[in-house]
Order: structure tokens, then C-alpha cells, then sequence
């Protein structure tokens, strides 16, 4: 049978003229190194549920992406994630939401996959799983990166008077992708 | 976000995905990462993982419709993709995209925004990492 693997990084207002060659660089290394994690495990008879995994962490583990470390933050300066992941050998399933001190929230998502019934755990609950299932807890601090923080101070000043932003202003990609939520 | 979808070497097809969600949310909102059928989803037949605007996402059912098609029609991996992302989920007023494979290994990249962060490795070995549209 074929093996193959594909992976993401997130989607949105990414311009080449918004970018610099080192960091564009710097992006395309990351992608590498997170598929070349996934398809290693591939190449020697792996399963794609620890190809997922692998290679999800790698992404999560770097501050380039809204995932993990690199994650956004709330209206109120916290990190929440979110992760899930599904097999279909059998159809099971496993998801996680908002948590906040789970270093790799894709390896709690399998774990409530592979060791619980259920298909979802939420905040507190799904962390006290994570202490049952020895799956690695952080402190906040963890998340924190000076780039995400500066984006929701951008926002917060400019929410309140969104509808007098300039044009110029709307198209930020900063308030633009913040959608308010 | 972040996702990946695999197809290993017994045939099984797994998708996976991890976000920070949004910035400025509140509430508890939740997006579309988590949840099986909009964010993720994988058949026998097909896996998929988005990345974009979750409630928009959540109401279309966005990686459940994917392979819904693919299993239902005579569409492939990539054209059910372009369907839902360039069609329906235009006409609701969501951005992002998705990434995928089929149990050939066939993949997928689709996205109505002006990039996705995208990488994959085929079936013949072949890498490709990109970025804008």
C-alpha cells in the first residue's frame, strides 16, 4: 500500500510582500521538519495515528504557529486550546477544548481517543484527565510569546471603535483575523 | 491551527488538528478544531483537516461534507474539497481550508484565503511545501 502525508499550518491573509525571506525560510524549514517527523514513522511501518501525532507536535512546539506555543490569546490573556483527532480503521475519535496547561493538546485528544469512551473533555475536566493519563502539563508561562501578546493589544484598543477604523486599518491583518469572538 | 493527515502502510487514514483558537475570544467559545465533522474527520475513504473561521466551519460540517461527498458521489478527494470551500462555504461568508488525502493517497489542498501554510509528501516521495496561493 502507498503511504503519504500532508499537514497545515494555518490559513489566512499570508502575503509575500508581508514576509521576509529569513522568515518565510524559517516557516518553510518548520513544515519540513514537521512532515519529515510524520513520514519517518510512515516509512517504517508506522501507524498514521503516530504520524498525525508526530507531526502535529512538532508545530505545536514552535512559536510559528497559533497552536501549542505558538498559541493566541483570549479577551482576557489566557491561552485556550483545542485539538482533536480521528481513525478510520474504527472510527474512533478524540478531542479536547480549552485547555490550558497541556503542552501537546493532540496527544490528549488520542488519549481520550484511545483510553476513555467518550469522544470530547472540556477545560478543568479534560486536565484532571490528562493528570490520570500522565500526559504532560505546563504553567501558563509555557504559551507566552511577545508576538501573540502584542496582536491582542492591538485588538483590544481597536475593538471598541471598529466601526471607525480606516480602510486601511479594517485590513490589518491583525483585527481582521481577530473576528471578535 | 495546525493538522495532518496520514495514510499509513495497512491503508488507515488518520487526521488530526491543534489551535490556540481565536484572538480576543471569550466566553468559552469554542471553534471548529475540536469538533469531529467540522475540523477533523476521517473514512476509510478519506481524512481531512481545516484550518479557518470554526463557527462558519461547524455549521457546514466542513471535513464530515468532504467525505460525505467523496463517498456519496462520483467526486474526488480535491473536487469535494473545491466544493465545499469555494462554493458553500463561500456563500456562507467563511474563510480558510482544508487538507486531506484518499485511500490511494491522493491529496488534497483547497482555501478560499490568499495562503495556508501547506506541506505534503505523496505517494511516489515526493515533498512540496508552500505557502501563498
Amino acid at each position: 500500500s502507498s503511504i503519504a502525508l500532508v499537514i497545515h499550518g494555518g490559513a489566512g491573509t499570508i502575503l509575500k510582500k508581508n514576509m521576509t525571506d529569513e522568515l518565510e525560510q524559517t516557516y518553510r524549514a518548520k513544515l519540513e521538519e514537521s512532515l519529515m517527523a510524520g513520514y519517518q514513522i510512515l516509512e517504517n511501518g508506522g501507524s498514521s495515528t503516530e504520524a498525525v501525532k508526530a507531526a502535529i507536535v512538532i508545530m505545536e512546539n514552535s512559536p510559528l504557529f497559533n497552536a501549542g506555543k505558538g498559541s493566541v490569546f483570549t479577551h482576557d490573556g489566557k491561552n485556550e486550546l483545542d485539538a482533536s483527532i480521528m481513525a478510520s480503521h474504527d472510527l474512533s475519535a478524540g478531542a479536547v477544548a480549552g485547555v490550558s496547561h497541556v503542552k501537546n493538546p493532540i496527544l490528549l485528544a488520542d488519549k481520550v481517543r484511545t483510553e476513555s469512551k467518550h469522544v470530547m473533555m472540556a477545560r478543568e475536566g479534560a486536565e484532571e484527565f490528562a493528570k490520570e493519563h500522565n500526559v504532560e502539563l505546563v504553567d501558563q508561562k509555557y504559551f507566552y510569546t511577545q508576538r501573540r501578546w502584542e496582536q491582542l493589544q492591538k485588538v483590544l484598543k481597536s475593538t471598541p471603535q471598529k466601526s471607525q477604523l480606516s480602510e486601511d486599518e479594517a485590513k490589518n491583518s491583525d483585527v481582521k483575523n481577530s473576528k471578535f469572538g | 491551527t495546525v493538522g495532518a493527515v496520514a495514510l499509513d502502510v495497512n491503508g488507515n487514514i488518520t487526521a488530526g488538528t491543534s489551535t490556540g483558537g481565536m484572538t480576543n475570544k471569550r466566553y468559552g467559545r469554542i471553534g471548529d478544531s475540536p469538533v469531529i465533522g467540522a475540523g477533523t474527520y476521517a473514512t476509510p475513504l478519506c481524512g481531512v483537516s481545516a484550518t479557518g473561521h470554526g463557527e462558519y466551519f461547524i455549521r457546514a460540517a466542513v471535513t464530515h461534507d468532504i467525505c460525505a461527498l467523496v463517498e456519496y458521489t462520483d467526486s474526488n478527494i480535491q473536487q469535494a474539497a473545491d466544493t465545499v470551500i469555494h462554493e458553500k462555504l463561500v456563500k456562507l461568508g467563511g474563510d480558510g481550508g482544508v487538507i486531506g488525502l484518499d485511500k490511494e493517497g491522493n491529496i488534497m489542498m483547497s482555501f478560499n484565503t490568499e495562503g495556508m501554510y501547506r506541506g505534503s509528501i505523496d505517494k511516489d516521495g515526493k515533498v512540496t511545501i508552500k505557502i501563498y496561493k
